[in-house]
């Protein structure tokens, strides 16, 4: 042990484990946390890999599908089944890898959850639980992403044989980022507008293979892709997708709330937004994700401000902690107390989605405006100050920061998307104006 | 906004914003969580109240409320995050208050709750001084309390950090390590680079040595 972490340890006037369970809801969620998380970190087949920075991005990407398919496997033999739970062991058997197979668990599965029908999750649930089919969520366009209503994609219903027919116009239509769409996924829910009976009626999602369930080729009229190197998030193949007359069943529409008979006749949801449900939700846990990286990268700055020192403060005297410096200290310390302030709101946020959502599931919606807005207010505010706070941190390790070996860099191309994925944050703050304004 | 000028039925999660603009602050020397809470509601109040006085003054002058809208969208985003800053300030507050913890550890958290909103007070000052609502003599208490806090929350740093509780496997880092062995990491680290397999790398051969022998 370092005598300058020895030391501090020792001089701190509080009980480091009581703030843990306050963190995360009480000492038996701590406890099964770090079961999990050592359960991980003492499991030889998660430990082989080279250095996450010395692998080139195919390797990246295999080295992720492998330990992301070992370890869903793995949670379901344990029998952990609470999404946090499973994050916990995820997070610690094979950190900051971007799991390619991330949109299919946290978004494709529960979109059919909430907004399919009953026949619908039937048919389609236990064969993605079981990964006969691997799905993403497909909406944002390669012109269009958060404006939702001026999706390009179309699916037209033609009653002659019942089916939808789904075309991606333009090149600005073509689906653009979904993550595992380009190589993982054989099939995804596409965002379109709708059209029947001659008319526009909106977008709604469709359940759209894209792959066959054997050999993993196209299906016809489906060209998709991996659309290359990012940022970050390398080891996930963020894909693009054209659909050139893709014929479905009238059945892939997924129906819970708005329908389209038979006949073409379109039967509209009660509350327009209803949609936005899987948006919502994953808003409401990008909060508590965002703290997660901020509290990372101040747990990196504070330990190495405590252990180097720079710079002799009397003339022959010992070099100082840069703790000890106060321009440190101002720079560190806030952030410190911002990572605790969005764990504590990310909390609030997830709870008062779950307790919104419970509502919208017995059919009162007079709440989903509020949490529409609360929840992209805060997803917004809690990504600015996550990727602010993660570059000052870099910037608080001195040259070391700039290396990978500080973790550093890839905290930061970890959770900067937060700010532009789900709806860009001046948008979201918009929406926050408008909800006030109506209100 | 209308519904709040009317003093109609509104939600919990933004009633201050109905508040009494002319009020002044309540702070004093000792920076008490109420005064700062209260600064950041009556800056979202403020904020939102000037962004839909300019919508309609906009919409007076003859633009339609959209073409007044699209004009007002700074004003509006400032209102939106200040609306935000509040909410987490608000949310931070009331757990760190009702926390089932022992005084010593409530009386940290407390300090880094102080800590956050003063600095979001001092890094948007202007909003917060703009029509007065501090005096230059309560700015001075933040500033002076912004040092005594970072002080006092010094000798906990690393303490706070642990409580994060991150296996160093879940960091991934040399700089983060528990045991703070961040030299021998950084050169365990170092040997891994795929430049260091060979001694001498093809490339001096193909561009380096040619370069010295012309």
């Amino acid at each position: 042990m370092n005598p300058d972490l020895a030391q501090e340890r020792r001089r701190a006037t509080f009980d480091p484990e009581q703030v843990t369970s306050l963190l995360y809801r009480g000492p038996e969620n701590v406890r099964k946390r770090r079961y999990l998380q050592n359960a991980a970190i003492q499991d030889q087949v998660l430990r082989g890999s080279k250095p996450w920075a010395f692998q080139s991005r195919v390797e990246q990407y295999e080295t992720a599908l492998q330990m992301f398919i070992y370890m869903m496997k793995k949670l379901d033999e344990m029998g952990v089944t609470d999404p946090l739970e499973r994050m916990y062991y995820q997070e610690a058997g094979a950190p900051h890898y971007y799991n390619p197979m991330a949109l299919h668990t946290g978004m494709f599965i529960p979109s059919i959850e909430k907004q399919g029908t009953k026949e619908q999750k039937e048919r389609w649930l236990p064969m993605a639980r079981s990964l006969q089919l691997i799905g993403t969520y497909a909406q944002t366009e390669m012109g269009h992403g958060t404006f939702i209503r001026g999706l390009e994609t179309t699916a037209s219903y033609d009653p002659s044989n019942q089916e939808f027919v789904l075309n991606s116009p333009t090149v600005t239509s073509m689906k653009f980022w979904p993550g595992g769409l380009g190589k993982t996924s054989n099939c995804c829910l596409v965002m379109a507008q709708l059209i029947t009976q001659g008319k526009k009626r909106g977008i709604h999602l469709f359940f759209v293979q894209i792959r066959d369930l054997k050999t993993h080729r196209h299906m016809p009229g489906v060209e998709s892709g991996d659309i290359g190197p990012k940022f970050g998030f390398n080891s996930n193949d963020n894909g693009y997708l054209k659909l050139s007359n893709v014929r479905i069943p009238r059945e892939n529409m997924l129906m819970r709330y708005s329908k389209v008979l038979e006949d073409g006749t379109y039967v509209p949801p009660t509350n327009q937004r209803i949609g936005y449900g899987t948006m919502v939700f994953v808003r409401a846990h990008i909060v508590t994700n965002s703290a997660r990286g901020l509290s990372k990268a101040c747990v990196i700055a504070i330990r190495y401000s405590a252990v180097r020192r720079q710079t002799e403060v009397s003339p022959g005297g010992p070099e100082a902690q840069i703790i000890d410096y106060q321009t440190q200290q101002y720079k560190l310390f806030p952030l410190l107390a911002t990572a605790y302030a969005m764990y504590f709101t990310g909390r609030y946020a997830e709870d008062y989605y779950e307790q919104i959502a419970s509502e919208i599931e017995a059919g009162n919606l007079e709440s989903l405006n509020q949490l529409h807005a609360v929840c992209a207010g805060l997803k917004a505010f809690s990504t600015w100050a996550c990727t602010a706070g993660i570059e000052t941190c870099r910037l608080c390790c001195g040259g070391h920061g700039y290396s990978h070996a500080s973790g550093i860099p890839k905290l930061y191309t970890y959770y900067t998307p937060g700010c532009t994925y789900e709806g860009e944050n001046n948008v979201m703050m918009l929406q926050v104006a408008r909800f006030l304004m109506k209100i | 906004y209308p519904d709040i000028k009317r003093g109609g039925p509104i939600h919990e999660f933004v009633q201050y914003l109905g508040a009494d603009l002319t009020q002044k602050s309540c702070m004093t020397e000792e920076v008490a969580l109420g005064c700062l809470l209260k600064a950041f509601q009556h800056r979202a109040a403020r904020l939102l109240s000037d962004a839909a006085a300019r919508i309609e003054n906009l919409v007076r002058s003859g633009k339609s409320r959209q073409e007044a809208w699209d004009a007002s969208t700074v004003a509006l985003t400032w209102a939106a995050k200040a609306y935000c800053h509040t909410f987490v300030v608000r949310t931070f507050s009331q757990i760190v208050s009702d926390a089932a913890v022992d005084k010593s550890t409530k009386d940290v958290l407390t300090a880094l709750c102080k800590l956050y909103a003063i600095d979001g007070i001092i890094e948007n000052l202007g909003e917060f001084i703009e029509d007065g609502f501090f005096s230059p003599h309560q700015v001075s208490f933040l500033k002076n309390k912004l040092a005594d806090l970072l002080a006092e929350i010094r000798p906990n740093a690393v303490a706070l950090v642990d409580a994060f509780d991150y296996p160093d496997k879940t960091l991934d880092s040399c700089l983060g390590r528990y045991d703070g062995q961040v030299y021998p990491a950084l050169y365990e680290y170092a040997k891994n680079s795929p430049f260091n397999e060979q001694e001498v790398l093809d490339s001096y051969h193909k561009f380096i040595k040619p370069a010295q022998t012309e």
